[in-house]
């Protein structure tokens, strides 16, 4: 079982959007993916569900060892374990705590959510351990405790950029956590890559930019890119993945997430 | 003196983008304009300077009373508090007092502010107050204790939206802190509006998510819009606002920042 730490704290650049549409291309090419969303905004569950789930992840964190845990299903391979706007409560919360940002780490290899993965949404005796090949953890637009906890909890960071002038100026924040996390909390963590997301190519400066990017991250830097397209905000509309959607108007994006897919 | 808060919790919608652009276009007009910025990413400042300034919000709200607050000049009739990845330790650092979230307010009346402002950047004696008729403060993707010192120490609350699925669902969180905001710490904060950052006239499902937000939010949504634009960009690598740039070709986006600086 892999876990996917999806961070960038500049906002708006598609940690929500790859989390889903890589999540979604996996479980189509067959692998068994568990979706965490730990953002107070709840957009991925909100992405899948209107209704947003009763219990998620603020519920299996907080209530601890010996309740249940509930994974929401959200197609054939996909499991969610959903957000809520409460999640952000758990920034308060947690703050003091001196293992506050062992949680997550926790959890994953808890009793309770050994039994969740294994067997659908239902909380089956059955304790069979994993069920999940993949988990991706959508996080929040900060480097708060939330944050901390999937990074804690992660074997490898993913970090999707923008081709604007604050990406250049705020990843190295991130890496310097990232190095932070390493040394005290989590050794095993390790560099993904850096996924450039949402170029348009008909301007000059975007195509500076993402040059000046790949100089920056060099080998880090995933050669496959998305593009901007409309399509990832009609998929939401959907409420599916864009693999999941009918009609072959949705080759171009369709394929970067394929390749994409393919890399991860 | 206005004193208006660029509140959205959601990442990426355009908060520093307005911030800067209201800002450069209001001072243009003769306004005398400050310049606040409380993010820990200080994309606000990156965006005018290339060194960040040694001292700035940080340093003013955790030096308190007695020492001089430093104010940066950007152009004629601007300057700026600058921010610094310092302000992000303020979160922590401020989680236990009392009188967390009212350390920006009690700045921006102190005797020190005022002398600040009242002479450029330097700590003159002469404690005229005032000196600024406006101040617009940035604030980060997350309603905690920086963007809480914005909303109780300001008159108003500006909100950026783009047309996106994600905007519907988060907006209503926001209303809903403004709203234990002014029950709780600042009574007299008013909502100025609604502003449709960013979206594209091209695709269809942008102009039907704009109806959508204009019939969520009805007359608290300001007419003028932001269309995309690249100009954008260009003008945070020039360093400048959109109305000092030279070149008739800034036309369409210059008017639409006009249009929306007019209204404000
Ligand atoms: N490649 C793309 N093409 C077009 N639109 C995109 C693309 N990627 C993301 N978007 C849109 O841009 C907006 C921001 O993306 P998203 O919400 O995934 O970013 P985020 O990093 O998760 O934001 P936050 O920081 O608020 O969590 C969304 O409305 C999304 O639909
Ligand atoms: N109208 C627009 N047209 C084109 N690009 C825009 C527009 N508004 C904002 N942008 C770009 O989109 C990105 C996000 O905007 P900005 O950083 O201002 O949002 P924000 O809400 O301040 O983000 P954060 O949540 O990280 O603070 C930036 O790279 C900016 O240059
Ligand atoms: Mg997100
Ligand atoms: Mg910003």
């Amino acid at each position: 079982m892999k876990v996917i730490a999806m961070c960038n704290q500049k906002g708006g650049v598609g940690k929500t959007t790859l989390t889903r549409e890589l999540g979604c291309y996996l479980a189509y090419a067959g692998e068994k993916v568990l979706l965490i969303d730990a953002d107070g905004q709840a957009n991925l569950t909100k992405s899948f569900f209107d209704d947003e789930p009763a219990c998620g992840l603020y519920e299996a964190i907080l209530e601890g060892p010996g309740s249940p845990v509930t994974l929401t299903p959200v197609r054939e391979n996909l499991k969610l374990l959903s957000g809520s706007i409460r999640l952000s409560l758990l920034e308060r919360q947690l703050a003091g705590e001196i293992d506050g940002y062992l949680k997550l780490k926790r959890l994953l290899v808890s009793e309770e959510f050994m039994r969740a993965c294994a067997h659908g949404s239902s909380q089956a005796d059955d304790s069979r351990a994993g069920g999940s090949d993949l988990i991706i953890i959508d996080t929040p637009p900060s480097l708060g405790i939330l944050t901390g906890n999937a990074l804690a909890a992660a074997d490898l960071l993913l970090i999707p950029i923008s081709p604007a002038q604050y990406s250049l100026q705020g990843t190295s924040d991130l890496l310097e956590t990232m190095e932070k996390m390493r040394k005290t909390l989590n050794p095993r963590l390790a560099p993904l890559g850096v996924i450039v997301n949402a170029y348009s190519t008909i301007t000059l400066i975007s195509r500076e930019l993402v040059g000046e990017l790949r100089g920056v991250f060099g080998e880090l830097c995933f050669q496959e890119e998305l593009g901007r397209s409309v399509r990832f905000e009609e998929a939401i509309a959907e409420k599916k993945g864009l693999v999941d959607l009918a009609g072959a108007n949705w080759s171009k994006s369709r394929e970067e997430v394929v390749a994409l897919g393919e890399a991860v």
